[in-house]
């Protein structure tokens, strides 16, 4: 059948969503669907195909992951990110990034240059720093609307999952049951 | 959570997925994304990449769990993906999207919606948020 690219930018969207909230993201798939396309078109390999469109994905600040990274508890960022070749089933991951720009392609680095699949935290930051990969100060994560949506969490005292509106403390509300409301897309 | 699957002409297929995590998690708590085989797989029939519920997704080995059922039951793409994400992981928790080596694409989901977006060699393209 031919080439295939398929992209997401996080689940959970409320109906909810206002089109102001909407629109950019929307253009942003449609802006990264392109690329994918283009980069297969040019033969370019499924690998670098993925880690091309998901390092786009990540500078984009309305999605979940790298620019547009959410907060944890104590305010920090933990970025998180893997990759898998099908054919070699070689993949490459990492956890707890701080100050790496595009934690997609450190987990591909992962993958090429060392003989393991995962490194994590302190670990994963000092392998970005001999690899030479993009960093940035960790502030460059921490931006007003995140410091506001964790505020949000915390009164609500509940981890919040993408666009679940903060509610009351309820224990008997199961995550899922819990009701989606306007928000950006900060899924986990 | 962020991610991309693709197959080329020749059927060579690869799965990437980032996240930041959720909002107001516990330190050094780690999601499905960088677990390969829960948000992450792939392999000679398909690639898959996953959001959600990290925990949920974890459990249920998502991403692994679509290349399986291929692999041993025989399933499609299509009815693979169809079956984990709507009969196998609790409702509003999960959402992947999919490709086969024979550039089938799948993007299915059990919450309310999940951005996407997919275009294949015969023409076929799409961007969406929710489902019709």
């Amino acid at each position: 059948m031919g080439w295939a690219v398929a992209l997401h930018g996080g689940a959970g969207v409320p109906f909810s969503l206002p089109p102001e909230a909407r629109q950019p993201r929307e253009e942003a798939l449609r802006h990264c669907l392109q690329i994918g396309v283009k980069a297969l078109k040019s033969n370019m390999s499924p690998l670098d195909v993925v880690e091309l469109v998901v390092r786009e994905l990540e500078n984009i600040p309305h999605f979940n992951a790298g620019r547009g990274s959410v907060l944890t508890n104590k305010g920090t960022v933990e970025m998180e990110a893997s990759i898998m070749d099908g054919n070699t089933m070689k993949c490459g991951a990492v956890s707890g990034l701080s100050t790496v720009v595009n934690a997609i392609s450190l987990a591909r680095l992962v993958m090429d240059n060392t003989p393991h699949i995962y490194l994590a935290f302190d670990g994963a930051e000092d392998f970005a720093r001999q690899q030479g990969v993009e960093t940035v100060d960790t502030s460059h994560f921490i931006t007003p609307e995140n410091i506001e949506r964790l505020n949000q969490a915390k009164e609500a005292d509940r981890v919040q999952i993408d666009y679940t509106q903060p509610i009351q403390n309820d224990t008997t509300k199961s995550e899922t049951e819990t009701p989606f409301a306007n928000g950006d897309s900060q899924l986990g | 959570t962020v991610g991309c699957v693709a197959v080329d002409s020749n059927g060579n297929l690869a799965s990437a997925t980032s996240t930041g995590g959720l909002v107001n998690k516990m330190v050094g708590r780690i999601g499905d994304t960088p677990l390969i085989g829960a948000g992450t797989y792939a392999n000679e029939l398909c690639a898959v990449s996953a959001t959600g519920i990290g925990e949920a997704l974890i459990r249920g080995t998502v991403a692994r769990d679509v290349a399986a059922m291929m692999e041993f039951k025989g399933l499609s793409l299509k009815e693979a993906a169809d079956c984990v994400v709507h009969e196998r992981i609790p409702k509003g928790t999960v959402g992947l999207v999919a490709v086969s080596a024979a550039g089938e694409v799948a993007m299915p989901y059990n919450t309310p919606g999940m951005f996407r977006a997919c275009a294949t060699e015969d023409g076929y393209s799409e961007v969406a948020i929710w489902s019709d």
